[in-house]
């Protein structure tokens, strides 16, 4: 009672007035700041370039800008010797547990979105951004299939010159399982690892910004034939899964590999547990 | 052999293009779901039998008994871990040694975790499911809460670990 941050030998968590989750590093002057926002799904007859509507193939939201939660929500904070946890509820169908283990040098943000209410006949998309003090001066990284990291530019493509009339999802790419940002006159480094295939971006210096959820009311007219409006059991989807934080110093390269390294495959080939029951009155031994 | 078809031929049905993207018709995406849930039951089976034969080596009397995994852990929901007490065999599939935060979704309650390689008791931690998490439509069973303990797994092997409730009603104070 009264706690308004957890700590481990790494971080300390917060949450500031705003209702964001604030992340300092100890050893690195490193801080960042989490949300939760969305954008609303464009919507059209299909007919014309301007009039596509965001869907299974395509993400176009109706402005560049997104829309916040108004409520800073609540929060409560749970300690032990092994784990801490700051559960929030940002709104009725937006919630996460963002979590710090004793010993491990990441910080989980395990989310819970949906059902996406749309009662307003409006079609929405939920991001969730991570803006840091890292200056990137418009670069980030992600990867390919898991594979090699690629240098992404903002509003930037290799090999001709662009222009870009939409700016958000121009920037957008798939992120299979990491998103990296580098400060190299600062000398850090900050990744983002995904439990699942999504979308994101960073559209700002210093931030990541990673599409969690969708709901649209319309088909996009690129062949599925329906609009990306799945539901379970009369409501919409609700999808719960986990972002991965590591970060810090591009001097200690090796060590920092290692751990990003290290925490990708325990992600990726988790521990497989298998239950055996046990008869309350068994003589025999386990 | 047999069994693993089932997880092979579902692994080539994903690798459509709808699949991977998840731009398929929602009655092909429930088709998918079903598909690759009978292949990972199937999985399942041969994993079963290669830790019976394990556990079974140094001693017969486990050969027979009842394994179970649990398919929906994503929405901290077991039934299997509300008991009182259970094993859990916990297999490593990567080729160097982890520790690792194991959460299984348990009843209220003070447990106790102890490692059967040495027998000792480790540090076990309770901490509450979220409400939003046990409201999530479709989810079933009692657990309200998660057991967290580390792991600690040999590379390509398992370990087992005895879990049991030593009192009921422990009320988690934020």
């Amino acid at each position: 009672t009264g706690e308004v941050s957890i700590d481990n030998e790494f971080y300390n968590v917060s949450v500031n007035k705003n209702g964001h989750i604030v992340i300092k590093w100890k050893k690195q002057n490193i801080e960042l700041t989490q949300s939760f926002h969305y954008y609303e799904g464009m919507e059209g007859n299909n007919e014309e370039f301007k009039n596509r509507s965001s869907g299974a193939y395509i993400f176009r939201p109706r402005s560049s800008s997104v829309k916040n939660f108004m409520k800073p929500g609540s929060y409560k904070i749970y300690k032990g010797p092994l784990v801490q946890e700051i559960h929030q509820y940002v709104t009725d169908w937006v919630c996460q547990v963002v979590r710090i283990y004793s010993g491990k040098q990441y910080v989980e943000f395990d989310w819970l979105v949906g059902p996406i209410p749309v009662k307003d006949k409006i079609g929405k998309e939920i991001v969730t951004r991570y803006y840091s003090n890292l200056n990137t001066s418009g670069e980030f990284y992600t990867d390919s299939n898991g594979r090699e990291m690629l240098k992404r530019k903002r509003d930037y493509r290799p090999t001709w010159n662009i222009e870009l009339e939409e700016q958000v999802s121009g920037n957008y790419y798939p992120i299979t399982s990491k998103i990296s940002l580098k400060d190299n006159e600062n000398q850090l480094k900050l990744s983002l690892l995904t439990d699942r295939a999504e979308g994101g971006t960073s559209m700002r210096d210093g931030e990541i910004e990673m599409m969690v959820h969708r709901r649209l009311l319309k088909d996009d007219a690129f062949g599925v034939g329906e609009a990306l409006n799945e539901s379970a059991f009369g409501e919409g989807l609700v999808i719960r899964g986990s972002h991965y934080i590591i970060g810090g110093s591009l001097k200690n390269l090796d060590e920092l590999a290692v751990e990003e390294k290290t925490l990708a495959r325990q992600l990726l080939l988790r521990p497989w547990p298998f239950i055996i029951p046990v008869e309350t009155n068994s003589s025999r031994p386990y | 052999e047999k069994e693993l078809e089932y997880f092979r031929e579902a692994m080539g049905v994903m690798q459509h293009h709808d699949a991977v993207t998840g731009t398929e018709k929602q009655l092909v995406a429930d088709d998918y779901a079903r598909i690759l849930y009978a292949g990972m039951q199937q999985g399942t089976n041969v994993s079963f039998q290669a830790l019976r034969k394990w556990r079974s080596s140094g001693n017969s009397e486990f050969a027979s008994e009842n394994m179970y995994t649990c398919m929906q852990l994503n929405i901290s929901m077991c039934l299997y871990t509300e008991d009182e007490n259970f094993v859990l065999a916990i297999y490593n599939p990567l080729s160097q040694k982890v520790v690792s935060p194991i959460r299984v979704p348990v009843q209220q309650g003070k447990y106790s975790v102890v490692d059967l390689t040495d027998g000792n008791e480790i540090a076990s931690q309770i901490v509450p499911i979220p409400e939003s998490v046990q409201k999530i439509p479709g989810r079933r069973g009692n657990a309200t809460d998660e057991l967290v303990f580390f792991a600690s797994l040999p590379p390509l092997g398992y370990k087992t670990y005895t879990v049991k409730r030593n009192s009921k009603n422990i009320n988690q104070q934020p």
